[in-house]
C-alpha cells in the first residue's frame, strides 16, 4: 500500500478494530520501507496520527476497548516515523509531539508506558540546537500541572511495578534526564527531587534484582551522583 | 541529507548500553 492510501484511510477516522488493522500495517510498512516513502507519508501522515492519539487520549469513552491498543500502536508508528532523519526533525518540529508521548506516560499501559520512556529517553539524549531534555521536561511538568500530580509521580509508578523492563525504562529517562543537564545545580535539583518524592526507597528494593538492563542504568544513576558530588 | 536511517534504535541502544551517558 502507499503512504497516500495509509493517509486517505486516517482521514477518514476508522475506529477499533479497523484503526489497529491501519496502524499496525502502517508500523510495518514504516520500518520496512525506504525514507522517500516516509517522505511521501510526510507531514500530513504525522499530524493525522498525532490527531488520533489526541483524540484517543482526550475521548477516552469514544475509545472505550480499542483504545489503549490502537494509542500503543501509534506510539510504535512513532518511533518507525522517527527513525530516521526526515521523521525525526518532522515530529521535533510538530508542537504536539512531545507533549502527547508524555501523555502516554500511564503505570496502569505498563507495556505501552516502556515503548513511551524509552521513545522519550531516546529524544532527550538528541543532539539538537533546542535543549531537547528540556523540552521533554517541560511537558512532564506542564502534565502533572493539569493531573495535580508531582512531576516524577508516573515515573515512579512505573518503577514500583513489576515489569523489569518497565523500571529499566524509567531508569533510562531519569539518567537522560539528569545526564543531559549542563548545570550542576539543575543536576542535583533532579535528583533531589526524585529522591525525596520516593526513588531512594524504590532503589534500595530495584537493586536486589538481579538483571543486566537495570545493573546498567543504576551504575550510570550511581557514577553520575558520584561525579556530582565530588563537583560539589 | 535526510536518509540517514537507524537514528532511534542507535539512540536507543546507546542508552542501554550505558554508552550515551558517558562523559563527552
Amino acid at each position: 500500500r502507499s503512504a497516500m492510501m495509509y493517509i486517505q484511510e486516517l482521514r477518514m477516522e476508522p475506529r477499533d478494530t479497523q484503526l489497529l488493522g491501519c496502524l499496525e500495517s502502517l508500523r510495518v510498512s514504516l520500518n520496512n520501507n525506504p525514507v522517500s516513502w516516509v517522505q511521501n507519508f510526510g507531514d500530513e501522515g504525522l499530524a493525522l496520527l498525532l490527531n488520533i492519539m489526541r483524540k484517543i487520549q482526550e475521548e477516552k469513552d469514544e475509545y472505550p476497548n480499542m483504545g489503549v491498543k490502537c494509542q500503543h500502536e501509534i506510539v510504535r508508528c512513532l518511533k518507525a516515523f522517527m527513525n530516521n532523519k526526515y521523521g525525526l526533525k518532522a515530529m521535533l518540529t510538530s508542537a504536539e509531539g512531545i507533549p502527547l508521548l508524555v501523555r502516554a506516560i500511564n503505570p496502569r499501559v505498563p507495556h505501552m508506558m516502556v515503548d513511551v520512556v524509552k521513545l522519550l529517553s531516546a529524544i532527550c539524549i538528541l543532539e539538537h540546537p533546542d535543549n531537547l531534555h528540556e523540552r521533554v521536561l517541560e511537558a512532564i511538568t506542564e502534565e502533572a500541572e493539569k493531573q495535580d500530580i508531582e512531576r516524577f509521580q508516573p515515573l515512579l509508578s512505573g518503577m514500583n511495578k513489576p515489569n523489569i523492563g518497565l523500571k529499566n525504562g524509567c531508569m533510562q529517562l531519569i539518567n537522560a534526564l539528569i545526564s543531559q543537564g549542563e548545570e550542576l545545580d539543575y543536576r542535583i535539583h533532579i535528583r533531589s527531587e526524585l529522591l525525596r518524592l520516593g526513588l531512594r526507597d524504590l532503589l534500595t528494593e530495584i537493586r536486589t534484582i538481579e538483571n543486566e538492563e537495570l545493573r546498567v542504568q543504576l551504575s550510570v544513576f550511581d557514577d553520575q551522583a558520584e561525579d556530582d558530588s565530588e563537583e560539589l | 541529507e535526510g536518509d540517514e536511517t537507524g537514528i532511534m534504535d542507535d539512540l536507543m541502544e546507546a542508552l542501554q548500553s550505558g554508552a550515551a551517558f558517558r562523559r563527552k
